[in-house]
């Protein structure tokens, strides 16, 4: 479960 | 998006949006440590160095824009234009002894070795400590002004909120990021003394007052 790549998160 | 993660992004833009009401309203930064401001600064612009390279949503990118230039207007405020109020004999936290290891820390400990990735873990790390220079000021002054005590409280929620998004999309999205995780959960545990206090006196209209 690798973080998404674009970072959407503030 | 989730309701979490918008309330707590609500809760950070009250945040902010109160302390900058505090200092203009009060022409005033008393109480304020400029040392996480700075930090918060600093915190945001090496976060937020995509804005140029990828576009997420219009709310994305104007809170970014928002962060950065209010962190800026925060610290002008307390080192220029107030600075008259701005208590330097209490706001002496040795900011050095938190950049240094958490720069190194985001040098060794990151998802990908790359720039924009190491300034973002940095910026990750970072976030979670930069409140101690203000709990520290609390602390030496002995004291703090129920605005500020506010403005604490929803600086405080906003990352205790978004340890729960992370858990809501663990278990809807499959998103897990551990550097997030762990730096949210010890940027929270940083504010537990001061929700507790906040709770317990503030909400009864007595005014903070952290052991000195």
């Amino acid at each position: 479960k690798k973080e998404a790549r674009v970072k959407d998160e503030l | 998006m989730n309701i979490f993660r918008l309330v707590g992004d609500m809760s950070h833009l009250l945040a902010i949006i109160i302390l900058l009401m505090k200092m203009w309203k009060s022409r005033s930064v008393a109480g304020i440590s400029g040392k996480s401001q700075i930090l918060f600064a600093i915190v945001f612009t090496t976060r937020y160095l995509d804005l140029f390279t990828s576009f997420v949503s219009i709310y994305n990118t104007s809170m970014k824009v928002f962060f950065i230039g209010t962190s800026y207007v925060t610290v002008y405020f307390i080192y220029q234009h107030f600075k008259p109020t701005y208590d330097s004999n209490h706001d002496t936290f040795r900011v050095e002894f938190l950049i240094v290891p958490v720069g190194g820390l985001a040098f060794l400990v990151n998802h990908e070795f790359s720039l924009l990735e190491i300034l973002w873990t940095f910026s990750i790390y970072l976030e979670s400590v930069a409140i101690l220079p203000q709990l520290f000021m609390v602390s030496k002054t002995g004291e703090a002004e129920s605005i500020t005590s506010h403005y604490l409280f929803a600086l405080g929620s906003y990352r205790a909120l978004y340890l729960l998004n992370w858990i809501y999309r663990y278990y809807f999205e499959g998103f897990f990021d551990l550097i997030a995780v762990v730096a949210g959960c010890v940027q929270t545990i940083l504010y537990c003394d001061f929700f507790y206090l906040y709770i317990t006196k503030v909400l009864k209209g007595k005014k903070i007052s952290l052991p000195a």
